[in-house]
């Protein structure tokens, strides 16, 4: 152990493992935290080169192997609690992705909340077990975070009861989804409805793209790789584009909304519904912020204690560089945000099955603080540890900017969710629009209650005393 | 307005009553404002845009009330020897969240110049008292080296002679001469 380090250690006021059982929820959680990192470090199966020292092929080869092993290995170890599943994923992942991720986190979750039970019987079972391997086609080339901008169309056709889904413009291929290129058999579409002549918007499809077996497109289907990017150089983000291909009816997720075989349609209780995952992604998504940004930290100022630069005092050693307190006025702040997002991501995950169990007993009157609240929570902790990230960067000098430090590859793995997931500008106008729907309520005279209920004491919304 | 309020530096509850306060302010102006635009413009959704820099910025204002706040809640369950720790990291979020947002604590006399003074200094104070605890509490992240994936950040910290092995086994160091060289400089040397 490096001697600075351990004095570091010695010199601490309280015991650092209450904390990690604070962040995990529970020692018990911990324990079982690192029970499931220790038979991954031991397991050979996970062993492998250096992403960093690999081609981009290789970087797939590797991801695509790993993952492979890892669903075995999750069978095996009995691994199926979602907090255990993401420990799991996130030790052997490190600072990098896995092609079939969005199976579990995009494709599964949206089957699980916007399937019938005869869908999710049909389709659970096989993508669990990656028989399909699924992943989340919203994006296109052209539209992004506006949604009613999308342009692939899902059009019922009564006399086969099928939906033909169709790309009808070059910008709306459907562009970025991670898995989709070269990994991915079927893909959860979201398509304009048409039916009886008449559009109903955004609705989610099944679609199957590749042949099971041969893996080859199916014909309608072109997909493939949208080329080199900043990161994240281990997935196949992909394009796909449908040329009227033809899927059942079965296929349209029509937990809330339905097209009947004769093409009529019936609406959803609220048009927020479609947002389901979303909402659970963008949760998650603040957790997200505060893990990149906690391993940042500990990369900067553990190797800030290490390394030791120029003097303080005349002819004295050099000092450690956290003795500086411009490097502290760097990395404390950041330090302290990452705890702050480390609560504010447990609040999320535990705020988003509250109400989302609600939502599921036909309560939806917390949908829309919610959908404001990840929101905007989302934007704001993702720009923040975006900033926090090249922060702790920057602050391990020279040596930061050099794959040793494991820096770049967090910034590059995290640095897309400021956009993907909703661009975070669109997004806290999307909390914005909550917040004046909230004001213009207390402004009419009926109180707000939640995390707005401040509003209700603007001096402005007090009945100002008239002059007699 | 004016928001009537003393700001308690030392008091949580305090501080997230002041960044309530902001995010209620600029909330304000910017339905005020919106409104405003609305009486100018035909259509609300031409007003929405051209307040979209306030709207933007009083939703930031509501998040990171949001986030004080339940660092806030946080503190209020935890045992006692984690408690100084913890309220140290939260005063540091906060004050720093103040020192860098001054402009909106000091409009609508939020908070007062001396206050801000004041802030920046307990903030400089409180890097002093964090720093013995520093390396602890990235400790307590609980990351396994293979999950950081660095060698700057290595728990044991013997980084230098990690860095050397590390380099060592780039790519590039496979052949202690890189075959380009004989392809492409060693003929034009011997032109030479």
């Amino acid at each position: 152990m490096n001697p600075d380090l351990r004095r570091e250690r010695a010199a601490a006021t309280f015991d650092p493992e209450l904390i990690t059982h604070l962040l995990d929820g529970c020692p018990e959680k911990t324990r079982r935290r690192r029970e499931i990192e220790n038979m991954i470090l031991n397991d050979p199966d996970f062993q492998h080169e250096d992403y960093n020292f690999l081609t981009r092929s290789e970087r797939y080869e590797v991801a695509v192997r790993k993952s492979a092993s890892m669903v075995k290995k999750m069978r095996e170890f009995g691994i199926a609690d979602p907090d255990e599943i993401m420990w799991f994923k996130k030790l052997h992942l490190v600072n990098f992705v896995e092609p079939v991720g969005l199976n579990y986190s995009m494709f599964i979750p949206t089957l699980v909340n916007q399937g019938t039970t005869a869908q999710q019987e049909k389709w659970l079972h096989p993508s669990k077990g990656l028989q399909i391997i699924g992943t989340y086609a919203q994006t296109e080339m052209g539209h992004g975070t506006h949604l009613r901008g999308l342009e692939t169309t899902a059009t019922y056709d009564p006399r086969t009861q099928e939906f033909i889904m169709n790309s009808p413009t070059v910008t709306s291929i459907k562009w970025w989804p991670g898995g989709l290129g070269k990994t991915s058999n079927h893909a959860v579409v979201l398509a304009q409805l048409i039916t009886q002549g008449k559009c109903y918007g955004l609705h989610a499809f099944i679609v199957p793209i590749r042949e099971m077996g041969t893996h080859k497109p199916l014909p309608g289907i072109t997909v493939g790789d949208i080329g080199p990017k900043f990161g994240y150089e281990e997935m196949d983000n992909g394009y796909l584009k449908m040329d009227n291909y033809r899927i059942p009816r079965e296929n349209m997720l029509m937990k809330y909304a339905q097209v009947n075989p004769d093409g009529t349609y019936v609406k959803p209780v609220s048009n927020k519904l479609t947002y389901g995952t979303m909402v659970f992604v963008r949760s998650y998504l603040v957790g997200e912020a505060a893990r990149s940004l906690s391993k940042a930290c500990t990369i900067a100022i553990r190797y800030s204690a290490v390394r030791r630069q120029s003097e303080i005092k005349p002819g004295e050693p050099e000092p450690q560089v956290l003795d500086f307190q411009t490097q502290q006025y760097k990395l404390f702040p950041v330090l302290a945000t990452a705890y702050a997002f480390q609560f504010v991501g447990s609040y999320m995950k535990e705020t988003y099955y509250r109400i989302n169990d609600s939502i599921g007993q036909g309560d939806l009157s917390e949908l829309p603080e919610l959908h404001a609240l990840t929101a905007g929570l989302k934007a704001f902790t993702t720009w923040t540890a975006n900033t926090g990230i090249e922060e702790c960067r920057l602050a391990c000098g020279g040596h930061g900017y050099s794959h040793c430090s494991g820096i770049p590859n967090i910034y590059v793995t995290f640095t897309p969710a400021c956009t993907f997931e909703g661009e975070n500008t669109v997004m806290m106008l999307q909390t914005a629009r909550f917040l004046m729907k909230s004001y213009d309520q207390v402004q009419s005279g009926k109180l707000v209650c939640g995390l707005v209920s401040y509003l209700n004491d603007l001096p402005s919304q007090r009945i100002q005393p008239q002059q007699v | 307005a004016v928001w009537p309020t003393v700001m308690d530096i030392n008091s949580p509850d305090s501080l997230t009553e002041i960044y309530k306060l902001r995010a209620a302010r600029l909330i304000d102006i910017a339905a005020k404002n919106l409104q405003a635009e609305v009486s100018h413009r035909q259509s609300r959704e031409e007003a929405w845009n051209l307040t979209s820099v306030d709207l933007v910025r009083a939703s930031e204002a509501h998040c990171h009330y949001v986030v004080v706040k339940l660092f806030a809640d946080k503190l209020k369950i935890q045992e006692k020897s984690l408690q100084a720790v913890l309220r140290n990291l939260f005063f540091l979020y906060s004050l720093y969240g103040i020192s860098q947002k001054a402009g909106d604590f000091l409009q609508g006399n939020i908070v007062t110049g001396s206050q801000i003074t004041q802030v920046n200094q307990r903030l400089l104070e409180l890097l002093t008292v964090i720093r013995p605890n520093a390396v602890a509490l990235v400790d307590a992240f609980d990351f396994k080296d293979e999950t950081l994936g660095s060698v700057l950040g290595r728990y044991d910290g013997n980084v230098y002679e990690n860095l050397f092995e590390w380099a060592k086994k780039s790519p590039l160091n496979k052949t202690e001469v890189h075959e380009s060289y004989y392809k492409h400089l060693k003929p034009l040397q011997s032109k030479l």
